[in-house]
C-alpha cells in the first residue's frame, strides 16, 4: 500500500464523513445506493462512518461525473481510458467520467468479470477512489483495491489485505468491529493470493 | 449511461471490448531505445500524466524519439505493475498500459510507493 506525499488524512476530530451528490448529475437512488455500499466497506474497517447529506457545500466529499475538460485541469478522455480520480484528505473531491458506460451489479457479487465489455462496474471503481479520498495511493498488489486498473466487465470490490493495512495504517481498526480481519480473511479466500511481492 | 444488470447491455460493448483511449499505442509493441517511432510522443504524454516522466517542459514538447527518459519510465512502469522489467514495449507492458485506470497519478513528485520506489525484500527463486 502507499500514501500521497506528507501522509495526508482526516483529522482526528473529523470520523463522522459526510459525501453529497453534485445535483445536475440527477443521479437515481439505485447509483446513490452503489456508493453507499462502497463506502461501508471503508468504514467497517475503520472508525470512520460516512452519511449522505444533501447539501454539495456543507458536505465533506462531492461525487460528479464529468466529461472531458471539467475545471481541475484533469481532463477526462472519453471511454474508457481514465475512469475516475480523486483527491487526497481533506479535500473531498470525487470525478467520475460521464462518457463510461457504467454496469450497476447486485451488492453481493464480489468479485467476478463479465465477457469481454467496454461497460466498467461503477462499485470497483468507487472503493478505489474512496480509497485516495481517505489518503492512500496506488498499490503494486493485483488483488487489492488500490491497485490503478482494471478491465471492462471486471467486479472488484472487496477490501484485500493490502487496503486493509494501508487504511488502518491511517486511523486504526474499527472499533466495533473484528478490526477488519473478517474482511481481510473474506478477501483473501475470494479474491485469491497477493501478488507475492513482500515490499 | 448506468447499466443496472448485464443482459440490459446492448451487444456492441461485447464486442467493443478494446475500445480505449490508448488502443493506438499497441501499435508501438517491440520498439526499443533508439527508434523514432510515430505515436511514442503520445506515449509520452501518457506517462507523464501518471508521474513517470516529470519534466518541467509542457506535454505537448515531447519527440517521437525511444530516448533514456521514455525507458527509464517504462522501467519504473514494468516494475510497478509486476512485470518483466526490460526498458522495451513489449506485449504485456503494452497490454497492462491500455487497460483502463485511475486518473491518479503513480508516481508524485518521481518518487513512487508502489513497487518501484519501495526497498523489495524478495528471494531469488
Amino acid at each position: 500500500y502507499s500514501f500521497f506525499p506528507g501522509k495526508p488524512r482526516w483529522p482526528s476530530r473529523k470520523r463522522d464523513l459526510t459525501y453529497a451528490f453534485v445535483p445536475q448529475n440527477n443521479l437515481t437512488d439505485e447509483v446513490k445506493r452503489v456508493f453507499a455500499r462502497a463506502f461501508t466497506r471503508w468504514s467497517e474497517v475503520t472508525p470512520l462512518n460516512f452519511t449522505r447529506s444533501e447539501s454539495i457545500l456543507r458536505a465533506d466529499i462531492v461525487i460528479g461525473f464529468f466529461a472531458g475538460e471539467h475545471g481541475d485541469g484533469e481532463p477526462f478522455d472519453g471511454a474508457m481510458g481514465t475512469l475516475a480520480h480523486a483527491s487526497s484528505p481533506p479535500t473531498g473531491m470525487f470525478h467520475l467520467d460521464g462518457d463510461e458506460d457504467w454496469l450497476i451489479s447486485e451488492g453481493e457479487i464480489s468479485r467476478g468479470i463479465l465477457p469481454v465489455t467496454s461497460v466498467v462496474d461503477l462499485e470497483s471503481v468507487a472503493v478505489h477512489e474512496i480509497g485516495h479520498l481517505l489518503g492512500l495511493g496506488h498499490s503494486s498488489v493485483e488483488n487489492a483495491i488500490m491497485y490503478p486498473a482494471i478491465a471492462g466487465g471486471d467486479r472488484k470490490v472487496e477490501l484485500a489485505k493490502d487496503d486493509i493495512e494501508g487504511i488502518q495504517h491511517l486511523y486504526g481498526g474499527n472499533p466495533n468491529g473484528d478490526g477488519g480481519s473478517q474482511a481481510s480473511r473474506r478477501s483473501e479466500t475470494s479474491g485469491g493470493a497477493e501478488s507475492g511481492v513482500d515490499s | 449511461k448506468f447499466y443496472t444488470n448485464v443482459s440490459s447491455i446492448p451487444p456492441l460493448h461485447f464486442l467493443n471490448a478494446t475500445r480505449s483511449a490508448w488502443e493506438t499505442f499497441e501499435k508501438l509493441t517491440g520498439c526499443h531505445v533508439g527508434e523514432k517511432i510515430d505515436g511514442l510522443s503520445k506515449l509520452k504524454q501518457y506517462f507523464h500524466r501518471f508521474g513517470y516522466i516529470t519534466t518541467t517542459t509542457a506535454g505537448d514538447n515531447f519527440t517521437d524519439d525511444f530516448d533514456d527518459v521514455l525507458q527509464s519510465a517504462i522501467n519504473t512502469y514494468q516494475k510497478n505493475f509486476n512485470l518483466k522489467v526490460t526498458g522495451n514495449l513489449d506485449a504485456s507492458t503494452l497490454r497492462q498500459i491500455v487497460k483502463p485506470r485511475c486518473g491518479n497519478p503513480d508516481m508524485i513528485d518521481g518518487t513512487s510507493e508502489m513497487n518501484a520506489g519501495k526497498k523489495l525484500r524478495t528471494t531469488e527463486r
